[in-house]
């Protein structure tokens, strides 16, 4: 019976049966694709199951990749608006080299959404770091993806990274490192009141979360998209 | 033209049956979040020669069955599935990446001869 397990178990694509700790939180964005995808299953409708209308991209794969990074500069100085560093480490070694990426999205949770939680607007910097620049040293920002100011707080933001899978089609990477960097605005409101906005940064180290959603498409699997006339 | 079987012997006929697969039976509600389980189906029940081409049967088991007339050797054809349709799982992997794929012919739809 093992023995069949697993054999069924690398037919599903899976080198042996996970045993996770525990479960973590599904987003939403997943549950809404399940869930859309069973209702079509139960009521007949055909499906293309190579392309996720959702997120209007081809694909046949969905991975929700948890950050394995760190922060960054813990004792810095009290001067500066810098409310965190981290170094975001996404484990891509499961990805199989048949697997063509076609999306790749950042999401950063920065917390629950509260009247009271109203704080300092933020700037939200997103670097590349390239590959082994992470072995040694401390991470440094290379070039920059996306800079995002944004009200606080703001539930969650999401980055499209394009090039990275543009990059990630060609070179194979097993890992990829962004540099996070999240400043907090200096307001007229806030003068004074430095305590605060400690607090506040406090908060966001604590809640913060962030995750790598690829989509990868299997062309054994998929056969390509019909061209239009 | 009317075929004359009985209907203790039509029950025994190739048909799908229920079969609710729980993913507990099989410990892998530790891995799976979603579905807990699912209506997988199977295929059972008997192809007699004279009833082949009446039961959803592919013209090679048509074939297969007149062979096994000429030369009993030659074996009957079997009760198996003849469309079966895709199911989503949605679990955790070791390295805690939660994982939604469609996996291919995991429901069995319908049964014919084959």
């Amino acid at each position: 019976s093992h023995f069949q397990e697993h054999g069924f178990l690398q037919f599903l694509g899976l080198e042996k049966v996970p045993s996770p700790d525990r479960f973590l939180p599904v987003p939403r964005i997943l549950r809404t694709i399940f869930q859309d995808r069973e209702a079509a299953a139960a009521g007949g409708i055909p499906q293309d199951l190579c392309y996720v209308k959702e997120l209007r991209v081809r694909g046949n794969l969905l991975r929700l990749l948890p950050d394995q990074g760190f922060f960054l500069n813990s004792q810095k100085s009290s001067q500066d608006d810098s409310c965190l560093q981290k170094f975001l480490y996404f484990n891509l070694s499961d990805i199989k080299v048949k697997e063509q990426l076609t999306m790749a999205q950042l999401g950063l949770e920065l917390g629950p959404s509260s009247y009271y939680n109203l704080g300092p607007e933020l700037i939200v910097t997103l670097s590349v770091v390239e590959p082994g620049g992470w072995e040694g040293s401390d991470p440094k920002p290379g070039r920059m993806l996306a800079l995002h100011s944004v009200p606080w707080p703001q539930g969650a933001l999401h980055f499209n990274l394009q090039d990275v899978g543009k990059d990630w089609n060609s070179s194979r990477p097993k890992n990829l490192g962004f540099y996070l960097e999240i400043l907090a605005k200096d307001d007229s409101r806030y003068s004074g009141v430095k305590f605060q906005l400690e607090d506040a940064c406090a908060r966001l180290r604590h809640s913060l979360r962030a995750s790598l959603l690829v989509v990868t498409l299997n062309p054994e699997q998929c056969h390509p998209s019909r061209r239009r006339r | 033209a009317a075929i004359s079987v009985s209907q203790a012997s039509c029950k025994n006929l190739c048909h799908r049956h229920q079969l609710f697969i729980d993913f507990r039976d099989l410990g892998w509600h530790k891995w799976i979040i979603a579905p807990k389980g699912f209506m997988a189906n199977y295929c059972h029940g008997d192809c007699p020669s004279s009833l082949t081409m009446y039961l959803n049967s592919s013209n090679y088991a048509f074939l297969q069955t007149l062979m096994h007339t000429v030369d009993p050797a030659v074996p009957q054809a079997v009760c198996v599935p003849t469309k079966l349709s895709p199911i989503s799982m949605l679990y955790q992997d070791n390295n805690d990446n939660i994982i939604l794929r469609h996996y291919e012919d995991m429901i069995v739809d319908e049964c014919g001869c084959g």
